[in-house]
């Protein structure tokens, strides 16, 4: 299966550290190495990077994963341009399939890039979501995908996770933020459908802990963030939304999450692009 | 005894936590009603604000400590008019000074607001500053004492602080920026000052952690941050430089950081000033 996630954060928000936790592996190096600015330049070179992964899960299902990795996003005095470098990119895949598809002789090596679902990620500052982030999402809307994410769960308090969450979906509905709502139908969809779904939207901005370091604990190998005053499991689903964030990925909202993204969001795309 | 602080650092880097973490009170109000830009609005308002506290030491010493905080700092899309707004406050007080030098008649309530130190606070990215850290470090360098300090230290794991110390340090330094070296002289200084100063120097940036919640641990009241995975103390001296650096700016360092700004760096400013 193929599937396409483009993270989207601040440098330092943790993104390396979710796409490897993510896929179990080291696919991107600490960007440690991210160069700065030279002195006389305002604008930091913002470009995308992209990994792709072959993950394999218990069943022995193959998923070919493509992530798109924004480093260098929002770092420059001067961010304005940083969103149509995304949103190009975005609208990019859509018209390579827009074209694809009206060709006379299809191109048998054809290769579907659409993005599939934007993790955005917040940085929780007790004071809801920034300008740069409001900006970014307004633009995103309607175009992909988006799932929001508050980075470094462990940084906060239970008190001061609940109230981050609090306020940025408030910000997200007071600036019609339209993120991935988890739809469900009362009527056609079972019940098990209907409680998952309801409960996944119920944690939205869903909460996140990343690793790049694994420890043994009594046998087993845990990812997970060694402090002096104590130890946390990443996957520990009381301490963070992580596990549970990456099973809707890779798991059981994979092909909802494509089938959104074609029947609906790209639909939309093709419709106002040949009409207008 | 008066003394000002200029504390300069993004919103929700935990500016006013510190502020109250250093003067044992509630300041600053946990800063969660910062309103958001206006949608049609690029540029949100940033301000200077300032508090004043009347703090007494363990002598019995009464310190008349001014605060200027910085709400909304970096928080714009183009923070390039953020720099102007700090550096025009702290000439503004030297200009303030220079204009009483020289009067003929003395004004008896005369108030020197000059600023004794800027504590800068930077986001531990794993990468080192971020362009707007530089550009604004570049402009307070020869005009204020920095005291650069790294925020939210218990998101770091040792290792992380570490690194981020080193990074952090290397860039001030690639940069060129002037930050309180805490100055010593190996010839007429005494032993316990050249190793209290060579021991500062050595700690920059200064790790903190702040709390606005004070708990009972056996029958101790503690300013802590109370997490499902363990309990932090903001005053143990293992787990960050608060007490030094609370110590530092309200006792040992005092006087040295108002001389420094008096003798060094308003006469600088003085002698450009007067000489065009
Ligand atoms: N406290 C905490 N730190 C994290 C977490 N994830 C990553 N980090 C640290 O944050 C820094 C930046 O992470 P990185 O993944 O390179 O961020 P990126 O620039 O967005 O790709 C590194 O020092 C990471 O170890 C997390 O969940 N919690
Ligand atoms: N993890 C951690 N969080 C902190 C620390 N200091 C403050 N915070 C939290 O960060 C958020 C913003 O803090 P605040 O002081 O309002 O930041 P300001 O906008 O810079 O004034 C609040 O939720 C604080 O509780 C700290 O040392 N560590």
């Amino acid at each position: 299966i193929q599937f396409t996630l483009m993270v989207v954060g601040q440098s330092g928000s943790g993104r390396s550290t979710f796409i490897n936790s993510l896929c179990g592996q080291q696919v991107v190096e600490p960007s440690s190495t991210i160069p700065l600015a030279t002195d006389d330049s305002v604008e930091r070179d913002f470009r995308l990077r992209e990994e792709n992964v072959e993950l394999e899960d218990n069943e022995g299902v193959k998923i070919s994963l493509s992530i798109i990795d924004t480093p260098g996003f929002g770092d420059s005095l001067d961010n304005s341009s940083n969103f149509n470098i995304v949103t190009d990119y975005l609208k990019h895949q859509y018209d390579e399939v827009l074209l694809e598809e009206s060709r006379v002789r299809r191109n048998p090596r054809f290769k579907d890039s659409r993005v599939h679902a934007v993790i955005y990620f917040i940085n929780a500052t007790g004071h809801g979501l920034k300008e740069i982030d409001v900006e970014m999402l307004k633009r995103l809307t309607g175009l992909v995908n988006i799932i929001p994410v508050i980075s470094k769960a462990d940084a906060l308090t239970r008190e001061e996770l609940a109230l981050n969450k609090k306020l940025i979906l408030e910000d997200l509905k007071h600036y019609g933020i339209e993120y991935y709502y988890f739809p469900y139908d009362l009527e056609t969809d079972d019940n098990e459908t209907v409680d998952t779904n309801s409960y996944l939207r119920s944690l939205i901005p869903f909460s996140v802990i990343g690793s790049n370091q694994v420890f043994e604990v009594e046998g087993e190998l845990i990812r997970g963030r060694k402090y002096p005053w104590g130890f946390i499991n990443i996957e520990d689903h009381e301490l963070s939304d992580f596990v549970i964030l990456r099973n809707l990925l890779l798991i059981s909202h994979l092909q909802d999450l494509k089938d959104y993204t074609h029947e609906i969001l790209y639909e939309k795309y093709r419709t106002e692009a040949l009409s207008g």
